[in-house]
């Protein structure tokens, strides 16, 4: 299915460490 | 723990043009990198200028890969834009918001089945006022241009007494300034 995201799941990301 | 990116639909190229007189326009216009992951998106946004701090004349662009950020392109040469235009003092109070707004919106793939009509967004800070669009490839799919600009201006937070309007490119290419003219609104 196509990848879809909100707003807020992607803010969650925002600040969050780089993985590798 | 397995960590993996977060993939997005689509890579994403960003784009910048500064204006140098001295230049061509497409030599001012410098492909800055692509991404295809959410983490791969908030890496680059946190190292690049905040939009409210470019000099006038400066863009930022967001557009598919394989879409140049200009209306000569093949997938924009049919298409057009819904414009937001800021008022001066704007751009201390909203243009970021907007703009990220805007930027989550296209990586978000947010308009649902009409996502596949989006091509782009794009960013122009002017002395006289700056502005923010988001380009889509058929300006006669009026289904997906009226969906997007629903959409578009709710995630803006925009209120009902705002009206913002939908201009072809081919439009916008040969008449200027009050002749513009809308071709939808929502």
């Amino acid at each position: 299915g196509k990848k879809q995201y909100g707003r807020e799941f992607l803010l969650d990301f925002q600040f969050m460490p780089a993985c590798v | 723990e397995h960590i993996t990116k977060h993939p997005l639909q689509n890579r994403w190229a960003l784009w910048f043009f500064k204006n140098d007189k001295s230049k061509t326009w497409q030599d001012n216009l410098q492909l800055v990198t692509k991404f295809d992951t959410v983490e791969d998106f908030w890496a680059l946004y946190s190292h690049i200028q905040l939009a409210s701090k470019l000099t006038s004349g400066c863009d930022y662009s967001l557009f598919k890969d394989g879409i140049e950020p200009m209306w000569e392109d093949n997938w924009n040469k049919c298409g057009g834009r819904w414009l937001i235009t800021l008022a001066k003092q704007q751009r201390h109070t909203e243009l970021d918001r907007f703009w990220l707004e805007t930027l989550l919106c296209l990586i978000g793939e947010m308009f649902s089945d009409y996502s596949d009509d989006v091509c782009g967004a794009v960013i122009n800070i002017r002395t006289k006022g700056d502005k923010i669009a988001i380009w889509t490839r058929e300006a006669e799919n009026q289904d997906a241009v009226i969906h997007i600009g629903r959409i578009y201006k709710e995630h803006l937070g925009l209120s009902s007494k705002v009206v913002i309007g939908y201009q072809a490119h081919a439009d916008t290419a040969t008449k200027s300034g009050s002749l513009m003219k809308n071709k939808f609104v929502v």
